[in-house]
């Protein structure tokens, strides 16, 4: 729904990356495999 | 000049080795020379050119088919399929090679041979060339294991070099993942700290209207 | 059993070339065989190991370093840097060797040697014996010839892989400094965004107050 858009919009960067919880290597190695289309 | 000896049993003599010895120039077809002994004599004849078209012609064989079937059974190498016989009347000095089939066997070619006044001079010289022969393979064969030794160096080397490359590129990963955590954490805690004074200016907004 | 065949001359025949085989077990030490032969006429002879201590004992010379001169005079490479004369005395089968220094040569060795009745033989087994071993080495050879091809298409396989590693690595750095740019620009983004709501939350608040 248009709420959970703007909710996730908030939260989250277009890659999926958290605004506000401190990532961990391991975690951004996973979120960098998942990027598509990488200009 | 090319040479090669080899070891033979005649039909005649089937429990004796002999030792034949065929020399030619370059190429086969161009005619060669034979020894023959058998560590006491020693016979020597030569085919021509001449001689070989003129067998060819007799069997009705192509002259490239005859010369092949004439290196197998003259300069053959171990392990050869076809089967040749030889004989020789001494005689009449009369050397002649056959290739041996299922159940038959056709003349491919035969010499006529002299015997040789001096025998120890040839005899000499057949050991003298084999002696040279191992000289020769056993020096190529030094020469051979140096070089297998040197590559499988160089080989165990770029190995390593590979090995340390991996762990290398294994650590710049992990160094670059770190780098990058650091950095973001921190944007992320700015906007943490950013979010928060917002929340918080809502909120006094509110008590000053209540207090009005 | 162990045989080494040598080409030498008789100081007493410079220009004619006699072959010498040496056979042994294990160790040259334990007593050997000589057979000596110019290709026409063979001889042969034994030395014990009680002959070898007593020659040994006669040059008061330690046992050891007798045998390792024996070793150079009758079982040498090419290139050894010593010098060793021969001579054989048919009428009495006396075959000696001597160490020949700069201006001296000193006796190593002799054996008694009876002529062959059949040196025919001896001859066809030293020729065959040549043959083997040619073959052995060729042999040996083809062995070491595919195994250096297998080396080094070996090291070219991985030499290409370490060169695909090394710009596979670059591109690897460049492509994740590329990602974390992203999103690192997200977060940059973001903590723009949040400042330009709290510049905007303050400046109405403002306004708010001079109305009132």
């Amino acid at each position: 729904t248009p709420a959970t858009q703007r909710h996730f919009a908030r939260e989250y960067d277009r890659f999926g990356d958290s605004y506000f919880a401190d990532t961990s290597p391991d975690q951004l190695k996973e979120l960098f495999s998942g990027m598509k289309d990488v200009p | 000049m090319e040479r090669k000896v080899s070891r033979i049993s005649l039909v005649s003599e089937p429990s004796k080795i002999y030792f034949l010895q065929v020399f030619w120039e370059k190429e086969l077809s161009t005619g060669f020379a034979i020894s023959l002994t058998d560590g006491l004599s020693a016979w020597t004849g030569k085919v021509s050119e001449v001689d070989i078209s003129r067998e060819a012609e007799d069997m009705a064989m192509e002259k490239e088919k005859y010369i092949d079937e004439l290196r197998r059974a003259l300069v053959w190498e171990e392990g050869s399929a076809d089967t040749y016989i030889f004989d020789f009347r001494k005689e009449s000095g009369h050397f002649f090679y056959e290739k041996s089939l299922k159940d038959v066997s056709f003349r491919l070619g035969s010499v006529e041979l002299q015997e040789v006044s001096s025998p120890d001079e040839v005899i000499r010289e057949l050991i003298g060339h084999c002696l040279d022969c191992i000289a020769e393979q056993q020096s190529k064969n030094k020469h051979l294991q140096k070089e297998n030794e040197r590559l499988l160096s160089d080989w165990n080397k770029i190995q390593k070099q590979l090995e340390k490359y991996v762990s290398a590129r294994e650590v710049l990963e992990a160094d670059l993942y770190n780098r990058f955590v650091l950095v973001l954490n921190e944007k992320k805690a700015k906007i943490r700290s950013l979010q928060k004074l917002i929340n918080e200016g809502q909120a006094p907004e509110k008590d000053t209207q209540n207090e009005r």
